[in-house]
């Protein structure tokens, strides 16, 4: 569970502030799927890293599962990313010396995990996600929308608590990103995984449990869509 | 004019050839709106790359202006690049050194061009697509879409022969898209200036006067829009 309150995220420019979270509260909580839309430069990648633990709000508090996070240490923070959060970022952030497959198992180095059921688990979501065949290809080998799908394999092999993805089908064709978003979904369904995802696409939108609309900063509205 | 004679782009990973582009013909004409439609992985962006002059074909010949550009040197392509093409890539390409002026600036450094009316080229352009308070901002001070229009307007301001855009609004919200798509189709028809996008987006396909379809490689069908 994740709850915003009057969370501000301010950057100075010159002599400028720019308030790209402008007073967000809100709540999240477990299993749900969210959409957070809102036009170019409204908030959403911002919101997403706050939630992510990857950055700090200026002023307002965040918790997470209850746990006030606002000031914690760095650990801390790092110890949710890497235990209960997959991200699947607008830049995908692959890792260039790293093939498909080890981009996929990079999120699980370092765990206690049965190397068999992991690597079963990497095979099917290759296979669910048509990129079977790319899993020895280097990042530089891909087109923009593989590189997109091996992104969200990464994000959901560890079976986390919450996904966080930023415009996940911005560069897919629509049956492709049909076959994704059905496909998380289904994980959302199975494994009670939260799904908190910015997005433009109205077909994501329509798939979700409820939308935050976001503008200059603010919470602006919202809709409940299977209520 | 663009003419592709049974091109071939093939790549060699390990032992396995992989075709991007699997023989394509076809002919685009100065002045037209075409979009390259397809799923990802389908050879959008190699073809885009090869009549950008970014790459050069495995096989087959490639006619720009009635000059066969196949094995053409690379003063011959760099100097066709940068007095002709205006490029919106996939992932932006922006300088990070250089603020949002300076980026949208950069193509014609080194240009004979009339500074005054340059700079007024490039504040009409910053206002049109809504980025002018921008102007003075780095890449990573900036939004996915913001550094999209940032792209948009780099590509323009350089008055080319044809624009070449890659899925040029991905990372944009529906109405910032259709501002965007609308100024381009504009300077289409005011400056004869050809566009070749690809594009997964209805909205831009339903703007273009020719849809050319690509699956695996090779053209699968094309359609006359506005005939
Ligand atoms: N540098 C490369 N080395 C090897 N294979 C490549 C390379 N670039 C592209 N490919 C392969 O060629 C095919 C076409 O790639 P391309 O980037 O043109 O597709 P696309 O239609 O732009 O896809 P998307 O919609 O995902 O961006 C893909 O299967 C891709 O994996
Ligand atoms: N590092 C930064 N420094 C300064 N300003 C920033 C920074 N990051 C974002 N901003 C500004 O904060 C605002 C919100 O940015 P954010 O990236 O959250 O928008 P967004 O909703 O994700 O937009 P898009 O749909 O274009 O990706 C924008 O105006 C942006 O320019
Ligand atoms: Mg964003
Ligand atoms: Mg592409």
């Amino acid at each position: 569970k994740i709850v915003f309150e009057d969370v501000y995220k301010r950057y100075k420019i010159g002599k400028v502030d720019v308030n790209a979270l402008n007073g967000i509260s809100l709540t999240i909580n477990k299993g749900e799927f969210v959409c957070i839309a809102g036009p170019s430069g409204s908030g959403k990648t911002t919101l997403l890293n706050l939630i992510g633990c990857l950055d700090s709000s200026t002023t307002g508090n965040i918790y997470f599962d209850d746990y006030n996070i606002t000031n914690a240490k760095e650990k801390v923070l790092e110890k949710i990313r890497k235990e209960k959060i997959g991200f699947i970022f607008q830049s995908f952030n692959l890792i260039e010396t790293l093939n498909v497959f080890e981009n996929i198992e990079y999120p699980s180095i370092g765990k206690k995990v049965n190397k068999k059921e992991l690597y079963e688990r990497i095979e099917n979501f290759l296979k669910e996600i048509e990129i079977t065949e790319l899993k020895k290809r280097f990042p530089n080998e891909l087109s923009g929308g593989q590189k997109q799908r091996v992104a969200i394999a990464r994000a959901f092999v560890n079976q986390p608590q919450i996904i966080l993805a930023d415009e996940p089908t911005a560069n897919l064709d629509s049956a492709t990103a049909n076959k994704v978003i059905s496909l998380m979904k289904r994980i959302n369904k199975e494994q009670n995984t939260s799904l908190i995802f910015s997005t433009h696409d109205y077909e994501i939108m329509n798939m979700a449990d409820r939308i935050i609309r976001i503008h200059d900063g603010k919470v602006k509205g919202e809709e409940i869509k299977n209520g």
